[in-house]
């Protein structure tokens, strides 16, 4: 079974046209094996991107270098789905 | 572990495994003979029924409304929405003038899981996985991605022609039998008046093209529709959603599944992305699925009502 150990979901605004066309970039990309979990749609909007963690470090130093600001949405997908997980067995039990 | 013995214990506040659905399906039409039948419209890849709930209270060749829910597996509020309107259907059958008024005259088809391979993958092997199931030829990776496999602009830029992309367009339009057998069924059917196709998570409601940015001949009168059931949806819990044509809202996308629809003679065509908190994505915690559903269904009970009232 896949497992999402250290995964994390980062949510990028861009915040002009100009980041706009450098996050639409990104989702072309496919050396930080990036998953584009809400893509992007316009200036202002969010666009969350899933990074394994062999390529986080190297993700948001890249996006340092773009000037592109980042948050943290997740900090750790299997965590988030360990809890799922629990919690659809505790309710069918 | 405990099974629901009927619909009404069934828990709709949980994720549900591929298995829990076709269960649950089978004990609404147990349970409203007279309501609610069953349709096998086809097999997925890996040969799993593709079932669609029809709520009909008789008449032959009625106007039709669609909806399906999870088209894309991973996002697993859209398929337990589609189970709570399955159960919000029969309950307000005969307590809600509006739903009674329009199912005495239109039949509603809900398609829960339009992609179970995808679905059930997500649930044993890859929670992330969001395509079918089907081999790429060639290629280690798996998959096309259904929403971009339809014969609408089909291969045009807003796709990609590279199998391992998530938005792979598949070889072919119509090369995966989840999306064939929908078009199969609805040129069979022939008087769909209405099709609302249901994805998450970044709170939308669109109407064609996505493909083009030529805007369909019925732009102003879906625009404001959608403004409208955006507007009872935020009457609710105040979610907020953009609507506008998907080529508008979002980027471009080609070969989607309401381009086609619209194409094909079907006026309200639409596609929903569900909630997002903004802090959880795909996996939206299970206790936010009864309120997405409440809030999506005032949505659809707009375009329900306004196709109802505007026949054509």
């Amino acid at each position: 079974k896949e497992t999402f150990e250290g995964h994390q979901v980062l949510r990028i605004v861009p915040k002009n046209e100009l980041q706009l066309s450098l996050v639409k970039n990104l989702e072309e990309m496919m050396e930080f094996e990036l998953d584009v979990w809400m893509g992007v749609t316009g200036v202002s909007h969010p666009v969350d991107i899933r990074v394994p963690p062999h390529t986080l470090e190297s993700f948001k130093s890249y996006l340092d270098s773009l000037d592109l600001e980042y948050s943290t949405m997740i900090e750790d997908v299997q965590a988030i789905l360990d809890m799922e997980r629990e919690q659809m067995e505790s309710a069918a039990r | 572990l405990a099974q629901p013995r009927n619909t009404d214990s069934f828990d709709y506040a949980n994720y549900h495994t591929l298995s829990e659905i076709y269960s649950f399906q089978d004990m609404l039409v147990a349970e409203n003979p007279n309501l609610v039948s069953k349709i096998v419209i086809g097999q997925s890849y890996e040969g799993r029924p593709l079932n669609l709930l029809k709520f009909s209270t008789g008449g032959s060749s009625r106007p039709a409304i669609w909806i399906d829910t999870g088209i894309h597996s991973r996002e697993w509020v859209t398929q337990a929405s589609g189970l709570w309107f399955a159960k919000k259907i029969v309950t307000d059958y005969g307590n809600d003038s509006a739903l009674t008024t329009i199912l005495n005259n239109m039949d509603i088809f809900l398609e829960i899981a339009t992609n179970p391979d995808g679905y059930y993958f997500t649930h044993t092997s890859d929670r992330m996985w969001r395509k079918t199931r089907k081999p790429n030829p060639g290629y280690s990776c798996y998959g096309v991605d259904p929403n971009r496999n339809w014969d609408a602009g089909f291969g045009l830029p807003g796709a990609s022609s590279y199998p391992c992309s998530e938005t792979y367009h598949g070889p072919s339009a119509f090369s995966e039998s989840e999306v064939k057998s929908i078009v199969d069924f609805v040129k069979s059917h022939g008087n769909i008046k209405a099709f609302i196709s249901i994805h998450s998570y970044s709170q939308m409601l669109m109407y064609p093209y996505g493909y083009t940015t030529t805007p369909v001949k019925d732009q102003a009168e879906l625009h404001a529709l959608a403004e409208k059931a955006i507007t009872d949806l935020a009457s609710l819990y105040g979610t907020r959603y953009r609507y506008g044509s998907i080529i508008n809202v979002i980027y471009q996308a080609s070969g989607s599944t309401v381009d086609w629809t619209y194409e094909q003679g079907i006026k309200y065509s639409y596609t929903f992305e569900l909630r997002d908190t903004g802090t959880y994505g795909f996996l939206l915690p299970a206790k936010q699925i009864i309120p997405t559903a409440e809030e999506t269904w005032l949505a659809l009970m707009a375009l329900m009502d306004h196709t109802y009232k505007n026949p054509y």
